[in-house]
Protein backbone atom coordinates (compact mmCIF):
# COMPACT_ATOMS: atom_id res chain seq x y z
CA UNK A 1 0.00 0.00 0.00
CA UNK A 2 1.02 3.33 -0.77
CA UNK A 3 -0.06 5.52 2.03
CA UNK A 4 1.50 9.22 3.06
CA UNK A 5 4.22 8.94 5.19
CA UNK A 6 4.25 9.50 9.26
CA UNK A 7 8.07 10.19 8.84
CA UNK A 8 9.07 12.15 5.94
CA UNK A 9 6.74 15.13 6.38
CA UNK A 10 7.26 18.67 8.15
CA UNK A 11 5.52 17.18 11.18
CA UNK A 12 2.84 19.71 12.16
CA UNK A 13 1.15 18.43 9.32
CA UNK A 14 -2.13 16.30 10.00
CA UNK A 15 -2.78 13.28 8.57
CA UNK A 16 -6.13 10.98 8.61
CA UNK A 17 -5.93 7.79 10.13
CA UNK A 18 -5.85 6.01 7.28
CA UNK A 19 -2.83 8.13 6.16
CA UNK A 20 -4.48 8.79 2.54
CA UNK A 21 -5.38 12.25 3.26
CA UNK A 22 -3.33 15.19 4.47
CA UNK A 23 -4.38 18.73 6.15
CA UNK A 24 -2.32 21.84 6.11
CA UNK A 25 -2.35 24.93 7.72
CA UNK A 26 -0.35 28.41 7.50
CA UNK A 27 2.36 28.36 5.68
CA UNK A 28 3.41 26.06 2.61
CA UNK A 29 4.85 22.21 3.96
CA UNK A 30 5.11 19.52 2.39
CA UNK A 31 4.64 15.34 3.01
CA UNK A 32 5.91 12.31 1.01
CA UNK A 33 4.68 8.93 0.16
CA UNK A 34 6.01 6.02 1.56
CA UNK A 35 7.02 4.66 -1.66
CA UNK A 36 9.59 6.50 -4.19
CA UNK A 37 10.38 5.17 -7.90
CA UNK A 38 14.18 5.31 -9.57
CA UNK A 39 13.33 4.07 -13.38
CA UNK A 40 10.53 3.21 -15.16
CA UNK A 41 6.94 5.45 -16.28
CA UNK A 42 4.97 6.15 -12.97
CA UNK A 43 1.61 7.37 -12.32
CA UNK A 44 -0.32 8.27 -9.23
CA UNK A 45 -3.61 10.62 -8.25
CA UNK A 46 -4.71 12.57 -5.51
CA UNK A 47 -8.48 14.34 -5.21
CA UNK A 48 -8.55 18.18 -3.35
CA UNK A 49 -11.24 17.38 -0.94
CA UNK A 50 -11.43 20.86 0.29
CA UNK A 51 -9.51 23.78 -0.14
CA UNK A 52 -10.74 27.90 1.71
CA UNK A 53 -10.23 30.22 -0.78
CA UNK A 54 -7.37 32.01 0.15
CA UNK A 55 -4.87 28.95 0.46
CA UNK A 56 -3.11 27.20 -2.53
CA UNK A 57 -1.48 23.63 -2.80
CA UNK A 58 1.58 22.17 -4.66
CA UNK A 59 1.48 18.55 -5.84
CA UNK A 60 4.61 16.70 -8.04
CA UNK A 61 7.41 14.67 -7.57
CA UNK A 62 10.26 15.03 -5.30
CA UNK A 63 13.96 13.44 -4.04
CA UNK A 64 14.88 12.91 -0.87
CA UNK A 65 16.63 15.67 -0.51
CA UNK A 66 13.69 18.30 -1.06
CA UNK A 67 12.77 20.30 1.59
CA UNK A 68 9.74 19.81 3.78
CA UNK A 69 9.80 23.03 5.38
CA UNK A 70 8.84 25.13 2.06
CA UNK A 71 6.28 23.53 -1.02
CA UNK A 72 7.80 21.05 -3.43
CA UNK A 73 9.57 22.93 -6.06
CA UNK A 74 11.49 25.11 -3.73
CA UNK A 75 14.74 23.40 -4.61
CA UNK A 76 16.29 21.63 -7.24
CA UNK A 77 14.98 18.51 -5.77
CA UNK A 78 11.27 18.87 -6.90
CA UNK A 79 8.65 19.59 -9.72
CA UNK A 80 5.32 20.37 -8.49
CA UNK A 81 2.05 21.98 -10.13
CA UNK A 82 -0.15 24.75 -8.21
CA UNK A 83 -3.64 24.79 -7.69
CA UNK A 84 -3.15 28.49 -8.33
CA UNK A 85 -3.27 29.08 -12.13
CA UNK A 86 -2.09 25.25 -12.61
CA UNK A 87 1.76 26.81 -12.26
CA UNK A 88 4.79 24.53 -12.40
CA UNK A 89 7.20 25.01 -10.16
CA UNK A 90 11.01 23.60 -9.69
CA UNK A 91 14.16 25.91 -7.98
CA UNK A 92 11.30 28.45 -6.57
CA UNK A 93 10.71 29.90 -10.69
CA UNK A 94 7.42 28.99 -11.71
CA UNK A 95 6.03 29.04 -15.31
CA UNK A 96 2.99 28.46 -17.06
CA UNK A 97 1.85 24.99 -17.82
CA UNK A 98 -2.05 25.33 -18.08
CA UNK A 99 -4.72 27.37 -18.23
CA UNK A 100 -7.41 27.69 -14.78
CA UNK A 101 -5.57 25.72 -12.39
CA UNK A 102 -7.43 23.39 -10.17
CA UNK A 103 -9.83 23.22 -7.07
CA UNK A 104 -12.15 20.66 -4.54
CA UNK A 105 -12.88 18.25 -6.37
CA UNK A 106 -10.74 17.90 -9.20
CA UNK A 107 -8.54 14.87 -9.57
CA UNK A 108 -4.58 15.64 -10.34
CA UNK A 109 -2.52 13.19 -11.76
CA UNK A 110 1.10 13.45 -12.14
CA UNK A 111 3.31 10.79 -14.45
CA UNK A 112 6.57 9.95 -14.45
CA UNK A 113 9.20 8.88 -16.76
CA UNK A 114 12.78 8.26 -15.66
CA UNK A 115 14.92 6.59 -17.88
CA UNK A 116 16.27 3.20 -17.04
CA UNK A 117 20.16 3.44 -16.06
CA UNK A 118 22.26 1.44 -18.14
CA UNK A 119 24.25 -0.23 -15.54
CA UNK A 120 20.82 -1.33 -14.45
CA UNK A 121 19.94 -4.61 -15.16
CA UNK B 1 11.77 55.73 16.81
CA UNK B 2 10.36 57.48 13.99
CA UNK B 3 13.16 59.51 13.62
CA UNK B 4 15.76 56.72 14.04
CA UNK B 5 14.27 54.01 11.80
CA UNK B 6 10.84 55.35 10.09
CA UNK B 7 9.89 51.63 8.47
CA UNK B 8 10.10 50.71 12.08
CA UNK B 9 6.52 49.57 13.61
CA UNK B 10 6.43 49.35 17.80
CA UNK B 11 4.67 45.88 19.11
CA UNK B 12 2.99 45.54 22.45
CA UNK B 13 2.65 42.18 21.84
CA UNK B 14 4.03 39.10 19.23
CA UNK B 15 2.30 39.18 16.04
CA UNK B 16 2.12 35.61 13.99
CA UNK B 17 3.14 36.16 10.41
CA UNK B 18 0.97 35.04 7.97
CA UNK B 19 2.95 34.14 4.94
CA UNK B 20 2.10 35.01 1.62
CA UNK B 21 1.28 32.16 -1.07
CA UNK B 22 5.06 33.47 -2.66
CA UNK B 23 6.84 33.19 0.21
CA UNK B 24 9.17 31.51 -0.94
CA UNK B 25 9.19 31.67 -4.57
CA UNK B 26 11.93 33.58 -6.81
CA UNK B 27 9.38 34.34 -9.77
CA UNK B 28 6.26 33.45 -10.54
CA UNK B 29 4.16 33.14 -13.87
CA UNK C 1 -0.50 30.94 33.44
CA UNK C 2 -2.65 34.36 33.99
CA UNK C 3 -0.14 35.53 36.65
CA UNK C 4 2.44 35.07 34.49
CA UNK C 5 0.65 36.96 31.72
CA UNK C 6 -0.49 39.64 33.99
CA UNK C 7 3.63 39.79 35.37
CA UNK C 8 4.21 40.46 31.69
CA UNK C 9 2.16 42.76 31.53
CA UNK C 10 2.57 44.93 34.74
CA UNK C 11 5.90 43.79 36.15
CA UNK C 12 8.32 44.85 33.12
CA UNK C 13 10.65 47.45 34.17
CA UNK C 14 11.20 51.17 32.69
CA UNK C 15 13.84 50.82 30.56
CA UNK C 16 14.99 53.43 27.39
CA UNK C 17 17.11 53.36 24.57
CA UNK C 18 20.43 54.99 24.59
CA UNK C 19 23.93 55.25 22.91
CA UNK C 20 25.89 52.35 24.49
CA UNK C 21 29.46 51.92 24.71
CA UNK C 22 29.41 48.26 23.72
CA UNK C 23 27.48 48.38 20.57
CA UNK C 24 25.46 51.75 19.03
CA UNK C 25 22.38 51.46 20.67
CA UNK C 26 21.43 49.58 23.94
CA UNK C 27 19.22 49.41 26.48
CA UNK C 28 19.23 50.78 29.79
CA UNK C 29 17.98 50.87 33.28
CA UNK C 30 15.34 53.93 34.26
CA UNK C 31 14.92 52.10 37.91
CA UNK C 32 16.94 49.84 40.12
CA UNK C 33 16.12 46.40 39.24
CA UNK C 34 16.51 43.63 42.24
CA UNK C 35 17.39 40.25 40.86
CA UNK C 36 15.69 37.60 39.48
CA UNK C 37 12.87 40.43 38.34
CA UNK C 38 11.33 40.15 35.06
CA UNK C 39 12.78 43.25 33.08
CA UNK C 40 10.50 43.13 29.38
CA UNK C 41 9.76 40.56 26.62
CA UNK C 42 11.81 39.85 23.77
CA UNK C 43 8.78 41.05 21.48
CA UNK C 44 8.87 40.91 17.52
CA UNK C 45 7.07 38.70 14.20
CA UNK C 46 6.86 35.09 15.26
CA UNK C 47 7.68 33.38 11.84
CA UNK C 48 8.86 29.77 11.29
CA UNK C 49 12.94 28.84 11.01
CA UNK C 50 12.45 28.27 6.98
CA UNK C 51 11.25 32.15 6.52
CA UNK C 52 14.18 32.99 9.27
CA UNK C 53 16.52 30.89 7.03
CA UNK C 54 15.49 32.99 3.96
CA UNK C 55 15.23 36.20 5.89
CA UNK C 56 18.84 36.13 7.72
CA UNK C 57 20.57 36.14 4.06
CA UNK C 58 18.51 39.45 3.22
CA UNK C 59 18.82 40.91 6.58
CA UNK C 60 22.79 40.40 6.60
CA UNK C 61 22.88 42.24 3.14
CA UNK C 62 21.40 44.91 4.84
CA UNK C 63 23.65 45.27 7.67
CA UNK C 64 21.78 43.88 10.86
CA UNK C 65 19.03 41.41 11.92
CA UNK C 66 16.97 40.49 15.36
CA UNK C 67 16.18 37.14 14.96
CA UNK C 68 15.58 35.50 18.07
CA UNK C 69 15.26 31.37 18.05
CA UNK C 70 12.16 29.86 20.62
CA UNK C 71 12.61 26.76 19.74
CA UNK C 72 12.98 24.51 16.92
CA UNK C 73 9.75 25.70 15.34
CA UNK C 74 9.98 29.73 16.16
CA UNK C 75 11.72 32.24 15.68
CA UNK C 76 10.72 36.07 16.94
CA UNK C 77 11.76 38.58 14.45
CA UNK C 78 12.22 42.02 15.70
CA UNK C 79 14.00 43.44 12.50
CA UNK C 80 10.98 46.00 11.19
CA UNK C 81 8.54 45.35 13.99
CA UNK C 82 9.09 45.06 18.13
CA UNK C 83 9.59 46.53 20.85
CA UNK C 84 13.09 48.53 22.65
CA UNK C 85 14.30 44.99 23.70
CA UNK C 86 15.62 44.46 20.37
CA UNK C 87 18.45 47.06 21.56
CA UNK C 88 19.49 44.56 24.63
CA UNK C 89 23.44 43.83 23.78
CA UNK C 90 25.36 40.87 24.36
CA UNK C 91 27.72 40.53 27.04
CA UNK C 92 29.95 37.46 28.32
CA UNK C 93 29.41 38.53 31.52
CA UNK C 94 26.01 39.95 31.33
CA UNK C 95 23.65 41.46 33.96
CA UNK C 96 20.33 39.52 33.00
CA UNK C 97 19.66 35.98 31.04
CA UNK C 98 16.96 35.38 28.52
CA UNK C 99 14.14 32.27 29.56
CA UNK C 100 11.49 31.04 27.40
CA UNK C 101 8.36 31.33 29.31
CA UNK C 102 5.15 29.58 28.17
CA UNK C 103 1.74 31.52 28.95
CA UNK C 104 -1.70 30.25 27.26
CA UNK C 105 -0.21 27.96 25.23
CA UNK C 106 2.25 30.65 23.47
CA UNK C 107 6.43 30.31 24.11
CA UNK C 108 7.18 33.98 24.88
CA UNK C 109 10.86 35.28 25.37
CA UNK C 110 11.16 36.96 28.57
CA UNK C 111 14.68 38.77 29.87
CA UNK C 112 15.27 38.81 33.67
CA UNK C 113 17.48 39.95 35.80
CA UNK C 114 20.36 38.06 37.22
CA UNK C 115 22.00 40.60 40.30
CA UNK C 116 21.18 44.27 40.80
CA UNK C 117 20.99 46.32 38.18
CA UNK C 118 21.16 50.16 38.90
CA UNK C 119 19.56 53.29 37.35
CA UNK C 120 21.64 53.91 33.94
CA UNK C 121 23.34 50.97 33.90
CA UNK C 122 23.32 49.05 30.81
CA UNK C 123 20.85 46.01 30.02
CA UNK C 124 22.52 42.79 28.61
CA UNK C 125 22.75 39.13 28.39
CA UNK C 126 24.30 36.29 26.41
CA UNK C 127 22.72 35.89 22.93
CA UNK C 128 24.21 31.87 23.14
CA UNK C 129 25.16 32.33 19.41
CA UNK C 130 26.09 28.74 17.92
CA UNK C 131 29.98 28.16 17.90
CA UNK C 132 31.30 28.66 14.54
CA UNK C 133 35.17 27.96 13.05
CA UNK C 134 35.04 30.72 10.92
CA UNK C 135 32.34 33.89 10.20
CA UNK C 136 33.50 34.97 13.32
CA UNK C 137 31.80 37.76 15.01
CA UNK C 138 33.84 39.77 17.25
CA UNK C 139 32.63 40.45 20.48
CA UNK C 140 32.85 43.90 21.75
CA UNK C 141 31.39 43.58 25.27
CA UNK C 142 35.22 43.79 26.45
CA UNK C 143 33.67 42.39 29.84
CA UNK C 144 35.44 40.58 32.27
CA UNK C 145 35.88 36.67 30.66
CA UNK C 146 34.89 38.39 27.77
CA UNK C 147 35.11 35.37 25.12
CA UNK C 148 36.69 37.46 21.67
CA UNK C 149 34.09 36.04 19.70
CA UNK C 150 29.88 35.92 19.83
CA UNK C 151 29.78 32.49 18.14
Amino acid sequence: NILLSMNDRAHYLKISEDRKTVTGEKGYSSIRATYGVSHGTWYYETRIIDKPEDSACRIGWAQELAQLFTPIGYDKFGYSCRSLKGTKFHESIGKHYMDGGYDIGDVIGCLIHLPRPKDVT
Amino acid sequence: WSAFAPDFKELEENIEYEEKESEFDDYDE
Amino acid sequence: DLLKLNQLKFRKKQVKFARSKIHVWGLFAMQPIPPDEMVIEYIGQRIRPMVAEIREKKYLNEGSSYLFKIDSDTIIDATHCGNVARFINHSCNPNCYAKVITVEGQKRIVIYSKQLIEVGQEITYDYKFPIEDDNKIPCLCRSVGCRGFLN
